[in-house]
């Protein structure tokens, strides 16, 4: 898992 | 992606073009805060600083470029654009809006996921975010003509925030790591900010009346 999924929302 | 967040950057991006239509083709910012306005100008300043770091996608950069030039060109045309800044209700406008940012900084330096810079300032802009409408929000309340515009500009942020609220709710169900309390609690705390407003605002629009908040 990409810890900076929540990074690609605005 | 999906449909709550699709749904819920459009509705941002709506109302950010329902404010620049009010601005820029009527030439009017009455009742709009700029106090509101320089603190999303900030808020976006300092989330999208990862523009120069990271690629999520052409979209995400696209439309962060987009939330940054149209937060500052508000904020310059409110300040500075002779007509529009005539039409600014500043006396009205009163909130102390810096004693929002440095309890947020505070926040962000004590309670964060990483301790870097891009890190702490992502987590200020969210902090940030959360309250950056209650200057608007009272400016509404004291406002008594509240015009349609700016009251459709308030109600779109606010259906931009709950429609994040289900696109997180959807991305738990769907995503098995997908857990972010900083994000979520900061995001509850702004949609429930509008919830006086949301009240208000469907009672006027039932009852085919003019907007209005009560003292």
């Amino acid at each position: 898992p990409n810890d900076d999924d929540v990074k690609d929302e605005l | 992606m999906n449909i709550f967040r699709l749904a819920g950057d459009m509705t941002h991006l709506a109302s950010v073009l329902v404010l620049l239509l009010k601005i820029h083709t009527i030439k009017s910012c009455a009742g709009v805060s700029l106090k509101t306005q320089e603190l999303y100008a900030i808020v976006f300043a300092t989330r999208y600083l990862d523009i120069f770091t990271s690629f999520y996608s052409i979209y995400n950069t696209l439309m962060k470029l987009v939330f940054l030039g149209s937060s500052f060109s508000i904020v310059l045309y409110m300040k500075y654009h002779k007509t529009v800044h005539r039409s600014y209700d500043r006396e009205q406008d009163t909130f102390r809006h810096w004693f929002l940012v440095l309890p947020c900084l505070l926040l962000a330096l004590l309670i964060h996921e990483k301790f870097t810079f891009l890190e702490v300032l992502w987590t200020f802009s969210l902090y940030l975010e959360a309250v950056a409408i209650l200057p608007q929000l009272v400016l509404l309340q004291r406002t008594r003509n509240i015009d349609n515009l700016t009251g459709q500009y308030v109600f779109l942020l606010g259906g931009y925030r709950g429609l994040y609220i289900l696109n997180w709710i959807y991305r738990y169900f769907t995503e098995p790591h997908f857990v972010h309390w900083i994000t979520w609690i900061s995001g509850l705390v702004q949609t429930l900010l509008y919830a006086d407003f949301f009240f208000y605002y469907s009672q006027s629009w039932k009852n085919n009346k003019k907007l209005q908040l009560p003292a």
